[in-house]
C-alpha cells in the first residue's frame, strides 16, 4: 500500500510536466 | 481509516508513516541490542565472581523486566512523538498547495471550459488554414492578373503601334484619312470609268 | 515560529529525554537488584554507558534518516511554501484522483498561449489577405479598364 501511495504521488508530481513537454512540442511543431 | 498522506508523499517522496515506522523500528532495534549488550557485559562481569549465586537466568529475568518497562514507555513516548511529528512537521496544511500544483489554483478549468478552449483552438486553426489557402488563391490570381495585364498592354501597344504607323505616314486621324482615301478611291473609280467610256 | 527542522529536532530530543527519564538508574538498579548489590559502581557505569550509547545510536539514526530523506532541505522548503500560503485561508486544491482531470489544468496555460498565438497569426493573415484582396480587386479593375480600352480601339478600327 505504501509503495502504491509513493508511486502514485510520484506520478502526480512528475507526469504533468512530461505530458506538458509533449503537448508543447506538438504546439510548437504546429506553429512551425 | 488510514490517511494515506499522499500529498505529503508527493512532497517528501515517501509517506510520513513510513518515515516514522523506519525510525520506530530502528529505535526499537537499538533498545533491544543495547539490552543484550548490557546483559552480556553483566554476565561477563559475573564470571569474575565464581562464588556468587546470581544465575544467568536471573540476569535474563532482570533484563526482560527492565526491557518490558522501557518498551512500554518507549511505545507511549514514540506514539506521542509520532502524533506531533505527523501533525506539525511531516504534514502539509490543508490551505497549502505545492508549487507543481499551483497551476490548479490559477486555472481551475472545468471539463466543459477545457473542451471549449480546445474547440476554440481547433476553430482558430481551421480559420487560419482557410485564410492561408485564400491567401494562396489571391496570390495566384495576382500572378495571373500580371500575365493577363501584360497581354492586354501588349495589345494596346500594338494598337499604339498601328496609330504611330499612320501618324508616321501623315495620317494623323486614321478615320478621316480612311474616309478621304475612300473618297479618293471612289473619285478615281469615277475617273477611271470616265476614261474607259471616252476611250470606247 | 520555529521551522519544521527545529521542531523535528526538539521533538526527538524530548522523546529521548523522557525515555531516559523513564528508564532511570533507580529503575535499572531495581531490575538488576542482585547484581546492583554485588557491584553498585559497575552497575552505574553499565547504566551510564547504556544511556549514552542509546542516545548516540538514536541520534545517529535520526541523522541518517534526515540525510537519506534530505529532510532538512525539505523541511526548510516546506516552511517557505507554508509561509507563502499563509494568506490563503480556504482549503487548497488537492489531486482529484482522476489523472485526466488533474492534468487538464496543467495544460491550460499552454493552450491559452497557443490560442493567443493562433489569434495573432490569424489576424496577421487576415490583414495580409485584406491587402492582397485589395490589390486583386484593383488588378481586376485595371484589367477591365484595359479590356474596355482595347474594345474601344477595336471598335474604332472596325
Amino acid at each position: 500500500f505504501d509503495e502504491l501511495i509513493v508511486e502514485t504521488a510520484t506520478k502526480r508530481k512528475q507526469w504533468p510536466k512530461k505530458i506538458l513537454m509533449h503537448a508543447i512540442q506538438t504546439m510548437k511543431a504546429e506553429q512551425e | 481509516s488510514v490517511n494515506p498522506m499522499a500529498y505529503e508523499a508527493q512532497f517528501f517522496g515517501f509517506t510520513p508513516q513510513t518515515c516514522m515506522l523506519r525510525i520506530y523500528t530502528a529505535f526499537q532495534d537499538y533498545l533491544f541490542e543495547m539490552m543484550l549488550v548490557v546483559e552480556r557485559v553483566i554476565l561477563k562481569k559475573l564470571d569474575g565472581f565464581p562464588g556468587c549465586k546470581i544465575s544467568p537466568c536471573q540476569i535474563r529475568k532482570s533484563t526482560e523486566k527492565f526491557l518490558l518497562f522501557m518498551k512500554d514507555h518507549f511505545d507511549k513516548l514514540f506514539s506521542k512523538m509520532e502524533e506531533v511529528l505527523l501533525q506539525l512537521v511531516l504534514n502539509i496544511p490543508e490551505n497549502v498547495i505545492l508549487p507543481e500544483d499551483k497551476v490548479h489554483e490559477q486555472y481551475p478549468y472545468t471539463k466543459e471550459q477545457f473542451q471549449a478552449l480546445q474547440e476554440e483552438i481547433q476553430q482558430l486553426q481551421q480559420q487560419y488554414r482557410a485564410e492561408a489557402s485564400a491567401g494562396q488563391a489571391l496570390q495566384a490570381e495576382l500572378e495571373e492578373q500580371k500575365a493577363v495585364r501584360a497581354e492586354l498592354e501588349k495589345i494596346l501597344q500594338w494598337f499604339d503601334g498601328l496609330d504611330n504607323i499612320c501618324r508616321e505616314h501623315g495620317t494623323s486621324n486614321f478615320k478621316e484619312s480612311f474616309a478621304f482615301l475612300t473618297q479618293n478611291c471612289k473619285k478615281l473609280q469615277a475617273v477611271l470609268k470616265d476614261v474607259e467610256k471616252k476611250s470606247k | 515560529a520555529p521551522g519544521r527542522a527545529q521542531v523535528f529536532a526538539a521533538v526527538v530530543d524530548t522523546f529521548l529525554e523522557k525515555l531516559v527519564t523513564a528508564g532511570s538508574y533507580q529503575r535499572f538498579a531495581n531490575c538488576y537488584r542482585s547484581f546492583y548489590k554485588l557491584q553498585p559502581e559497575m552497575t552505574r557505569s553499565i547504566y551510564d554507558q547504556l544511556v549514552s550509547q542509546l542516545q548516540t545510536s538514536i541520534k545517529e539514526e535520526i541523522q541518517e534518516v534526515k540525510d537519506e530523506g534530505n529532510l532538512d532541505m525539505l523541511f526548510n522548503s516546506l516552511d517557505k511554501i507554508v509561509e507563502e500560503a499563509k494568506d490563503h485561508k480556504e482549503p487548497a486544491w488537492r489531486p482529484s484522483g482522476i489523472p485526466e482531470e488533474d492534468v487538464r489544468s496543467a495544460m491550460v496555460p499552454y493552450l491559452l498561449k497557443h490560442r493567443s498565438y493562433l489569434r495573432k497569426v490569424l489576424k496577421e493573415k487576415e490583414e495580409e489577405n485584406r491587402k492582397v484582396a485589395e490589390s486583386v480587386l484593383a488588378g481586376r479593375e485595371r484589367i477591365a479598364e484595359l479590356q474596355q480600352l482595347i474594345q474601344a480601339r477595336k471598335l474604332a478600327w472596325q
